[in-house]
This record gives structure tokens, C-alpha cells and sequence, in this order.
């Protein structure tokens, strides 16, 4: 049974997960007509940006995230964003689009210099989490538990966060068995993606070096977030 | 040391 505490966490993390998404005018930018390589790579990291500047604010909102240790706070953003934002874009991408505009996101993305070994398991992924068919709030709450992973580099208070990390867990698991009653599996396997992401984070790291070998700039935000100098 | 753009964000209200 999901208690009422447990039904109040879930309304404020779906209501922030829903108020923070990339503004209409950024995402409208990607399905307009073709650029240049150099040009769709500009595009990506503004969109790319923008996220960080949206997963920041969402998780702001996350009821305790506040009250952790603020250099935890910066931790566990820097440690979570290139996985919640693969988590955001892989949600973004499987909802209903028009007929079309699924395939002009894939050719700007392989158009923009990405390097081919990482496109492939970057599209597997994005296929992997359309199949789960995921609600709102199993989206939110998925989100949620990437960014409260305790054994991010340089997270002091381990235990602090674990404690976080667990509520939502628990409330996950109640959600699913709740909302998937034939699948038993289905938490399961939404786990089963959360280790796909650190697959694709390690994946990122050595394409941010092709790029940066391409010599592309990265705007001061995502130099920080992703540690590139 | 360059000031943390994150941390300006973290800090900023929330809901800007």
C-alpha cells in the first residue's frame, strides 16, 4: 500500500519533473530544417546545456535533496547529469511524436560529429527505455534515483543520501507493482536500465574526447558538468 | 578558482 507521505513525494517530484522541462523554443530549433555538421553540433550543445540547466532546477525540488551537504549537492549534479540527461532524452524520444520527427532527431544527432561506436548503444538505449513504456511518474521517480546514486566521486555523506536514495526506491517499487500487476519483473528491469546508464556514461567520457580532438567548444556550463577543460 | 556555475544554479531560487 503507498502511504500518504509516499503519494505527496510522488505529486511534488512528478509536478517538478513536469514544470522543468527544455523550453519549446530550444526543442522546436532540432526539428527545423537541416544545418552543417558544425552547426547541428552548436544546436546539440544548447540543447544539451539547456538540460543541465532543467535537471538542476528539477532537482532542486526534490523533497530532501536541499537539505543534504551543499559540496553533496554538487557531487551528486556533476556525478548524475550525463546519465539523467540520457534518462531525459531516451523519455523525450519515446513519447508519441509526429510521424517524422523521431528520424529528423536521429539525423541531426548522427550529423553533428558524434562518433559511430557511441551512437550505436546510445539508440539502443533510447530504443530499450521506449519498449518500457514508462509513466510520468515512473519517469520522475527513475530520474530521482539516478541523481541520488551515493557512490558518486567525492560524495562525503554517503549514508545521507543512501537514506534518500531508498525512499524513492521503496516508492518506485510500490508504483510499479501497482501499475504494471502482470509484469512482477517490470521494477526489475527499470533497474536493469539505470546500470545501462553507466555503460553509456563511460561510453561519454571517450566521446567528449573525439569532439573535443574535432576541436569543438563546449559551452562554460557543460565544461564544468562534464569535467572538460 | 573560477566560480561554479553550478553552484550558482544550485543556489539561485528555486523554481526561477
Amino acid at each position: 500500500e503507498i502511504t500518504k507521505e509516499q503519494r505527496a513525494l510522488i505529486k511534488a517530484i512528478l509536478d517538478a519533473y513536469n514544470r522543468h522541462q527544455i523550453p519549446q523554443d530550444v526543442t522546436k530549433k532540432l526539428l527545423q530544417e537541416q544545418y552543417s555538421a558544425e552547426e547541428n553540433f552548436l544546436l546539440l550543445t544548447e540543447v544539451a546545456t539547456s538540460q543541465v540547466q532543467v535537471l538542476v532546477e528539477f532537482t532542486k525540488n526534490i523533497p530532501g535533496f536541499l537539505s543534504l551537504d551543499r559540496e553533496d549537492q554538487i557531487a551528486l549534479l556533476k556525478g548524475s547529469a550525463v546519465e539523467a540527461m540520457f534518462l531525459r532524452s531516451a523519455q523525450v524520444l519515446s513519447k508519441k511524436m509526429p510521424s517524422g520527427y523521431t528520424e529528423v532527431l536521429e539525423e541531426r544527432i548522427r550529423k553533428s560529429g558524434m562518433s559511430e561506436e557511441f551512437m550505436t548503444p546510445m539508440f539502443n538505449f533510447y530504443k530499450s527505455i521506449g519498449e518500457l513504456h514508462m509513466t510520468q511518474d515512473e519517469q520522475a521517480l527513475l530520474t530521482t534515483i539516478t541523481i541520488l546514486t551515493p557512490d558518486r566521486p567525492y560524495v562525503k555523506s554517503h549514508e545521507a543520501v543512501e537514506r534518500l536514495q531508498e525512499t524513492m526506491l521503496d516508492v518506485l517499487r510500490k508504483l510499479c507493482v501497482l501499475q504494471h500487476p502482470q509484469e512482477p519483473q517490470y521494477f526489475a528491469r527499470l533497474l536493469g536500465r539505470l546500470t545501462e546508464l553507466r555503460t553509456l556514461h563511460h561510453y561519454h567520457v571517450e566521446m567528449l574526447t573525439s569532439w573535443k580532438t574535432n576541436d569543438h567548444k563546449f559551452t562554460p556550463l557543460l565544461c564544468e558538468i562534464w569535467d572538460v577543460q | 578558482e573560477e566560480p561554479s556555475l553550478l553552484k550558482k544554479l544550485l543556489l539561485a531560487p528555486a523554481n526561477s
